[in-house]
């Protein structure tokens, strides 16, 4: 049951990606 | 001391940091997780809970006093004593980037693994990968920190030891087995250190750590 | 009173939590955010840099003293003064509340509906507009915490205020448009207020508030 209830917290799955594309993008501008 | 009412839902592990905090601080806390006190789904969506929790999520704390708060770091925070928060300013600090590392970068590679192998999200082989390699380096990260230290900061338990080893919980409890965490010993010690101080035992009683990685559960 | 080096890159709203924390208490901060100090992919991947930060990540700050620390929120928690962190323990509490509901609930969403603006990401349809219902609740949320409150903590700009903006920073910049941000008059109001206090203006500038909502940079 307890489980159940996990799977309805807001987890940023996809926090990677965000982190990959920020980074990159920013080492960009930064030459 | 602090007293009061923390609103969870059964074994939600972002409710044991702030368990575990009042464990150590003495703080008087209610638990209600389940009817007639507080029923999650429905409760937390009644416009009383709203008012005072606008997230309508959990854990969220009500003081006797009634002092609300939410976010479970805060609450752990609240409920914790001066020693687990850090007592120099460096210390408080410390404890407080160790809390952010925790939600932020253990969190989501960790249910990215763990969730499909309990049934509550589809599972994908590619995410599960990454999901994996990112725990690895983050384990190994820890490995390190711990290779000359018992806790996190400073010489006792404080909440960064509370925040990162709740956050591995299921981690350990579900997928990583012995031929996994074999190359992180400081880690693996660490963890079995915390979860077997009576504090953290009182909260999660006994925990078995995983023997066989559990597979996404279809 | 704290004094050191803030290892980042330029426009890093993460480091402009710190900046402002700093400009609060009289912390004595230098950038170091371009060559030759600090050159960002190349210096945060040398191992001088990763024995202290082990992340790899920015903004990283290093004290005078040595004292080292990572996550935004460490740093800036660190760095601003007594009365930003929040005098009473209760006050203390909500200033971490905030901080975590920033980072955890404004981050997402507002880097997926922003990210493609700048042209960081991609563009996907379905994202975009999850990520701007969930803004908009978000601004409801606080529009409703301040509606008869100045501030988030308290009488005063606290951490709470700093990391909120800073979250909501690049939203007001580039997404919200006047008629998005109508319904949330305290919410613009507390923005603006915040803003324009001389301690946020030494750190971000004038910020142009949205004129038009950007879409995805092709």
């Amino acid at each position: 049951m307890s489980a159940e209830h996990l799977a309805e917290e807001n987890i940023w799955f996809d926090k990677y990606r965000y982190d990959d594309a920020e980074r990159r993008y920013y080492e960009q501008m930064n030459g | 001391m602090a007293a009061g009412t923390l609103y969870t839902y059964p074994e939600n592990w972002r409710a044991f940091k702030a368990l575990i905090a009042a464990q150590y601080s003495g703080a008087k806390v209610q638990v209600a997780s389940s009817p007639p006190q507080f029923h999650f789904g429905q409760t937390n969506k009644t416009p009383d809970f709203l008012k005072k929790f606008p997230l309508g999520k959990v854990p969220a704390f009500q003081g006797d006093d009634g002092f609300c708060l939410f976010e479970s770091n805060a609450i752990a925070h609240y409920l914790g004593s001066d020693a687990l928060r850090g007592s120099s300013k460096e210390a408080a600090a410390q404890v407080l980037q160790w809390m952010s590392f925790a939600d932020s970068e253990i969190v989501p590679p960790a249910s990215a693994w763990v969730f499909p192998t309990l049934g509550i999200m589809q599972y994908n082989k590619q995410a599960t990968e990454l999901a994996k390699e990112e725990v690895r380096r983050l384990l190994e990260l820890l490995n390190e920190h711990l290779k000359s230290r018992t806790f996190l900061v400073g010489e006792r338990v404080s909440l960064a030891d509370i925040s990162v080893a709740c956050a591995l919980l299921w981690l350990y409890k579900q997928v990583l087995e012995p031929a996994f965490r074999q190359p992180f010993p400081n880690t693996n010690r660490w963890f079995s250190t915390c979860i077997n101080q009576p504090q953290f035992r009182a909260v999660l009683g006994e925990v078995r750590l995983c023997e066989k990685m559990a597979q996404f559960d279809a």
